[in-house]
């Protein structure tokens, strides 16, 4: 299942 | 990391050279909102707070700092550096950013990812940036005519975010767990605010020579 992973973008 | 995301990230950073270099080479703030700038100084300031206990990369920590250092660096220099401060127009660069910043804060309160006071800031920065270029927008707007460095910090700025877009749809087909609906939402209005200065900026480039911009 899809789910909000940690913020690895800028 | 896939090529869309990182042609975004080289095209954020082209506009930071452009407009640093007009802005230093060029001694003029003229035509460039400061407002926008001040907007993506807290865009920055508030979605990185995490620099400090979220290292994903180096590429990431280092690129945060880069932002950071060049949005607060041209804030600086339009606000208090001469002659660029005397450039600026307060009275053509009004936009009234409280009604940009307010709602997204509410919005950051209410729609965010894990309900932590850094999730509420994360999910406000990411609502601000998509609204951050209104300002400026409106500046062009009102002087119907874009100089041509502006114009291409303007397009380069739009290319980036247009350019996670595609690096969205990339990782959600090779990514079986990556969800993000709320920069894909933003992303998705920041990138549409720039399609009619897109389209006069290819109509004005298109052929080679480099007639202004015109918007009307």
């Amino acid at each position: 299942t899809r789910k909000p992973e940690k913020h690895d973008e800028l | 990391m896939n090529i869309f995301r990182f042609l975004g990230d080289m095209s954020h950073i082209l506009s930071f050279v452009i407009l640093l270099l007009k802005i230093t080479q060029g001694k003029s703030a003229a035509g460039i909102s400061l407002r926008t700038q001040e907007l993506y100084m807290i865009v920055f300031c508030s979605r990185y707070l995490d620099l400090f206990w979220n290292f994903s990369s180096l590429y990431n920590s280092f690129l945060k700092v880069v932002f950071i250092a060049c949005s607060s660096a041209i804030v600086y220099i339009i606000r208090f550096k001469s002659p660029q401060k005397d450039t600026w127009n307060p009275e053509l660069d009004n936009f009234p950013i409280q009604y940009l910043i307010g709602p997204c804060a509410v919005a950051g309160l209410l729609i965010n990812q894990d309900w932590t006071p850094f999730e509420m800031i994360w999910a406000f920065s990411i609502y601000l940036e998509a609204v951050a270029i209104l300002p400026q927008l409106f500046l062009l707007q009102k002087q119907g005519e874009v100089e041509n460095l502006t114009s291409h910090y303007v397009a380069a700025l739009g290319a980036y975010r247009g350019l996670y877009l595609m690096n969205w749809v990339y990782r959600y087909f090779t990514e079986d767990d990556y969800l993000q609906r709320i920069v894909w939402f933003a992303g998705t209005v920041q990138t549409g605010l720039y399609i009619d200065f897109f389209y006069h900026y290819y109509q004005s480039k298109r052929g080679g020579l480099s007639r202004p911009v015109k918007l009307p």
